[in-house]
């Protein structure tokens, strides 16, 4: 059984894409067998690996709208050990045309079964909403893994999140936990940090990472070049956090 | 008849409340009477002037799917000649209850029509996502602002809000067109902003505004004190770069 961890969080630019690619690399190259799912219509998880999302035919909307088998989707990245299942832009009407479907929330969830065994881990990247998309993320995941930039907007849509995460325990998939909280973009020159990151150590408390990723301009060029960053620039401050965080997650199994 | 300006883009994090909230104060310091309007279930332009969400009973919820008058919505901003027309979190559910509604795109534009000729300017604040709160804006707008950040995942959307503005123009708002095009969080020390900014350039030629916003930590700072950052930090590089974008933008007229 794999472990399927969502990457979530409505607020958008936090890191979630940023989070999904690198902590997928990183596992994969720990030897895991790793997916790594793109559920956001903008499709930066499947460009970030370099796949280019208008040269992708068939994509996660396939999937869990017309039903197709995830197997048939599924590419393989250029690191050994790591699977991607793409997104495309057919993706941004998939909400609207589920709305009315039967089991709507549970889609992504059956859409796995026959391949979630083949992998040691399911990495899920989430568009920044909590709408249907997200919802079969958390439907279907073990655990959620929030990203949250050190800025004060960040704080504001925790509490959304959280009564979302309990809605979908309490309804449609009662072993939803928290898989962790990460503090992303961390700017160790600016004063706000410090004040945001003892807020969220104080709410979470100890479901925050002892790793922090700090603001580090090679994780924001990686992806213009296709790459994880343990790929692109393998002596970075953003790979070593990144390796560190992957570290810590397997560490929790 | 005022001018009604959208601020979209369904990438996340590329500061579109940072703008809209900047922007509209920069509007109100010109003796130009402003609404701000904020339509993200977030409520980030709500609490970035200093007003709670959780405080905040009647909102553009209550507006655009209960048909409560907005001018007993609107609150007074601490600047004269600016309001505001709330967001709170009662706005998470809309978009599912709205799906069903007849003229389900143009209620906020119907909605605005007793009280939009009091005022110059009406800014609207957009959720990061391309659904019907976004819808609801471009129907309702004259046009629409487009925040880029300078990073390589911000050309990725661009091709899908510019399909979608068109589908409105075609479909739900014929005189919709886009006002400007705005770079921002450049930061000059990094070499991939130089090769982001060139790619917008190319793409949208004469419409991207000269003033670019710079990567300035007191605008990140500034919402956590509730005010705008003209009234947070006069002399700051982000209260400057805002105050030549909004004369760009009222000499556009
Ligand atoms: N630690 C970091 N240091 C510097 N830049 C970063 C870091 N993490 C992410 N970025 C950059 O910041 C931007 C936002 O990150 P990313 O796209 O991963 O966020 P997201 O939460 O997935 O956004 P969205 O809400 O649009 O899905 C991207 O351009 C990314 O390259
Ligand atoms: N020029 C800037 N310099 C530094 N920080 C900035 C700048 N513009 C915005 N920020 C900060 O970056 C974060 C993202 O900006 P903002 O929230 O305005 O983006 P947004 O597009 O509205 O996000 P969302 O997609 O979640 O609505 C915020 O924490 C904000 O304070
Ligand atoms: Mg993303
Ligand atoms: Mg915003």
């Amino acid at each position: 059984m794999p472990k399927m961890i969502a990457v979530a969080n409505q607020k958008g630019g936090v890191g979630k894409t940023t989070t999904a690619i690198n902590v997928s690399a990183c596992l994969a190259e720990l030897g895991k067998k790793t997916l790594l799912i793109d559920t956001d219509p903008q499709a930066n998880a499947t460009s970030g690996l370099g796949f280019d999302p208008k040269q992708v035919e068939k994509s996660i909307y396939h999937v869990i709208v017309d039903g197709m088998a995830a197997a048939d989707v599924i590419l393989t990245a250029e690191m050994e050990y790591l699977n991607l299942l793409p997104a495309n832009h057919d993706l941004i009407g998939a909400e609207v045309e589920m709305a009315s479907l039967i089991a709507r929330e549970s889609r992504l969830k059956s859409s796995l079964k026959d391949i979630r065994d083949r992998y040691d881990y399911i990495i899920i990247d989430c568009p920044p909403s909590l709408g249907l998309l997200t919802l079969n993320t958390l439907t279907a995941c073990d655990s959620v893994l929030i990203p949250i930039q050190c800025e004060y907007y960040a704080l504001e849509g925790l509490g959304q999140l959280l009564k979302t995460i309990i809605l979908v325990r309490d309804n449609l998939n009662p072993k939803l936990e928290i898989e962790g909280v990460l503090l992303t973009m961390q700017d160790r020159r600016v004063k706000l940090s410090y004040r945001v990151i003892s807020e969220v150590r104080n709410f979470f408390k100890g479901e925050v990472y002892k790793t922090a990723i700090p603001r580090n301009v090679r994780l924001s060029e990686a992806p213009s070049f296709g790459k994880p960053v343990i790929l692109y620039d393998n002596s970075s401050s953003g790979a070593q956090a990144y390796r560190e965080l992957t570290k810590e997650i397997v560490a929790n199994e």
